[in-house]
């Protein structure tokens, strides 16, 4: 979904959902399902400078392979899924 | 198809599982039912079986739980991650979790098995009719003891089948009272308690005693979801409360409002900037036997496929006739090899048939051709809908129907007897407001009918889109002579007087129209609201841009 225009966001109390960015999102979400060793690339700056992580993802979801955070990639990224990490460390 | 690191795979073909806990959404038989399916889809073309244990330890133990439930894995709240399950081995390995904040259902719409009644716990049928009145959940309505029920036909009126729905009032799972139902108020700790609670546990699952004092009794059992309760949030199980203020407006339907992900809410008080009550609002839910058969493929030994289409793909997709994917086949049967012996044949009828039930060669050796249905209820997705004349029509595969000003469905009508220019399949069909000329786009192409006057196939890059664009898939009029055209994630400005898209365009739908899906399929103008559709769904908009309602186009629009 696009975003609402002039909506005020609310903070819902009790909302296990968080407010992320699409980068922490991204973020999160390459760490959970394995495509980011944790151990040893546990900041951003150390996945997208080689982008290899998406590229992974990408190949893996069946997206174009760009090791961008394009808008293709955060959509799926969005979508529900199973919790196996597709990558195991 | 992968599979695990080192081939994990089960060392016998008998495998047993065991159900540990249920969740609220579901009654138990259909999720015995589910699990059940689900294991079949893989013992189809193994040689595997699958044999249920009621207690002691299975080699697949089964549960329900939210956020932390024990393992190094928490679930995530609504959405997202929907459940994960680990490879064979001993101990936690084979174990299948099911995250209990989503909303389980079997994936369109609440899946509610009634009890009591005369329908012999059949599902309820929704919509159903009942003295004038189309309902879409279960209701009190017509009752004086507060409990909710449901007809399991189209029309209670005229065939008086019903049941009674799940709520605490009637039973509770679980718990160690033989599904008492609830008593309120009951004693907790002191307190008296009028409703289910969550107090006094950490697992987020909400309860209720079976006699008036917990505190000398000790009874107690899970509450079951009513349909009409909300998820997540800070008041599960509650139901929404309508109408409710929220920033000082009035909501009447559930919104999307407040939040930046799109996803349905409701307060469930009168007044949500008061009480802060709330939670999102009944979807289709997930079915619980596809996400089971994905989670059962993992305890058996196969890992995340990357074919799209492959039950081991990691995205959830609700798919209605399943089939498993030639993928998953040859996953699985890489582990234990294809099904041996022969298949169990369905019992033939002792009795000698009739000759009218005989099934006639041609029945028997032939395919049946098959017919597109003619009925508009039950079509997914239309080709247009748009309204004409003040009467909204619906276009699919060379027919059409239209609700008329009555509000009655009328159709189908033939498109070819009165648009005889116009090919079968459709994208878009929009009304001039000033001359009352019809626009209807097909691909690349675009026909424009004056009464009986037809003027095209023109090719729409003469109308200045561009000459890349595969289609043109809505159109909203705004104002005297523009109109606006949708396709992907952009839209165009038609100025239809002079037949040429206005400077300035395209531009990204979502910057303009928000908290609409991105990528509708049909977009329309009626009654003066915008209209997004996707899949069975539209987004309602007025005309200060909010999004004021999401709804059903089969129940709402086509009043199915």
């Amino acid at each position: 979904w696009s975003v609402p225009l002039k909506s005020v966001f609310v903070t819902f109390p009790g909302d296990a959902i968080k407010n992320m960015t699409d980068v922490e999102l991204a973020d999160e979400y390459l760490k959970r399902y394995g495509y980011i060793d944790v151990l040893k690339k546990s900041t951003l700056q150390g996945f997208f400078s080689s982008s290899d992580a998406l590229k992974n993802l990408q190949s893996n979801l069946g997206l174009e392979e760009t090791g961008k955070l394009d808008a293709a990639t955060i959509d799926a990224m969005k979508k529900p899924r199973c919790g196996v990490p597709d990558v195991r460390n | 198809y992968q599979t695990f690191e080192g081939d994990l795979k089960w060392d016998h073909t008998d495998v047993t599982y065991r159900i540990l806990n249920y969740s609220p959404d579901m009654e138990a038989p259909l999720t015995d039912d589910a699990f059940a399916r689900a294991f079949k889809v893989w013992s189809d073309v193994t040689p595997l079986t699958f044999r249920r244990l009621y207690d002691g330890t299975a080699d697949i133990m089964i549960s329900f739980g939210k956020a932390d439930h024990g393992d190094p894995y928490p679930f995530d709240g609504k959405d997202g991650l929907l459940a994960h399950a680990y490879p064979p081995g001993k101990g936690i390995q084979g174990d299948a979790h099911f995250d209990d904040d989503e909303y389980w259902t079997l994936g369109k719409g609440p899946a509610i098995q009634t009890r009591y009644g005369n329908a012999e716990g059949a599902i309820c049928h929704f919509p159903f009719e009942f003295e004038g009145q189309s309902y879409s959940s279960c209701t009190t309505d017509g009752r004086t003891d507060g409990l909710s029920w449901c007809a399991t036909t189209a029309n209670y009126d005229q065939d008086k089948k019903f049941g009674f729905c799940p709520s605490e009032l009637l039973f509770t799972f679980g718990g160690n009272d033989n599904d008492a139902p609830c008593v309120f108020p009951f004693v907790f700790d002191g307190e008296k308690y009028e409703s289910c609670t969550t107090d006094g546990r950490t697992d987020g699952y909400r309860w209720c005693a079976t006699t008036a004092n917990f505190d000398t009794d000790k009874k107690y059992g899970f509450c079951p979801n009513r349909d009409t309760a909300v998820t997540g949030g800070n008041a599960e199980g509650e139901p929404c409360k309508f109408p409710f203020t929220f920033l000082e407006k009035t909501y009447t339907s559930c919104t999307s409002e407040g939040r930046g992900d799109g996803k349905l809410w409701c307060a469930t008080t009168s007044n949500y900037d008061k009480d802060k009550k709330w939670g999102f609002c009944a979807d289709r839910g997930y079915s619980l036997f596809l996400v089971a058969a994905h989670e059962f493929g993992h305890a058996l030994g196969l890992d995340h496929s990357k074919v799209q289409d492959a039950l081991m793909y990691p995205m959830y997709k609700y798919i209605e006739d399943f089939p498993l994917d030639k993928d998953d086949i040859q996953g699985i049967q890489y582990l234990y090899g294809p099904k041996t012996g022969p298949n169990p044949t369905p019992p033939k009828p002792t009795t000698t048939p009739s000759s009218h039930t005989i099934p006639t060669p041609s029945e028997t050796t032939t395919t049946t051709p098959v017919i597109p249905s003619k009925d508009a209820c039950e079509i997914n997705e239309f080709d247009s809908i748009t309204e004409i004349g003040k009467e909204l029509h619906f276009f699919k595969d060379g027919h059409y129907w239209k609700m008329s000003k009555a509000g009655k469905r009328i159709g189908p009508f033939l498109m070819s007897e009165k648009w005889p220019a116009v090919p079968a399949v459709i994208n878009t069909v929009f009304e001039d407001q000033l001359t009352k000329k019809l626009y209807f786009f097909a691909g690349k192409q675009f026909w424009v009918y004056t009464g009986k006057e037809v003027l095209g196939p023109r090719k729409i890059e003469k109308l200045g889109l561009p000459s890349n664009l595969e289609k043109v898939e809505g159109a909203l009029q705004r104002g005297i002579g523009k109109v606006l055209l949708f396709s992907g994630e952009q839209f165009w400005r038609l100025d239809v007087k002079a037949q040429m898209i206005d400077t300035g365009y395209p531009r990204e739908t979502d910057l303009v129209f928000g908290g609409v899906p991105n990528d509708s399929h049909d977009v329309f103008l009626y009654k003066g609201f915008f209209h997004f559709c996707r899949q069975g769904f539209y987004w309602r908009m007025n005309s200060k841009k909010q999004v004021d309602r999401v709804g059903y186009v089969k129940h709402d629009l086509l009043k199915c």
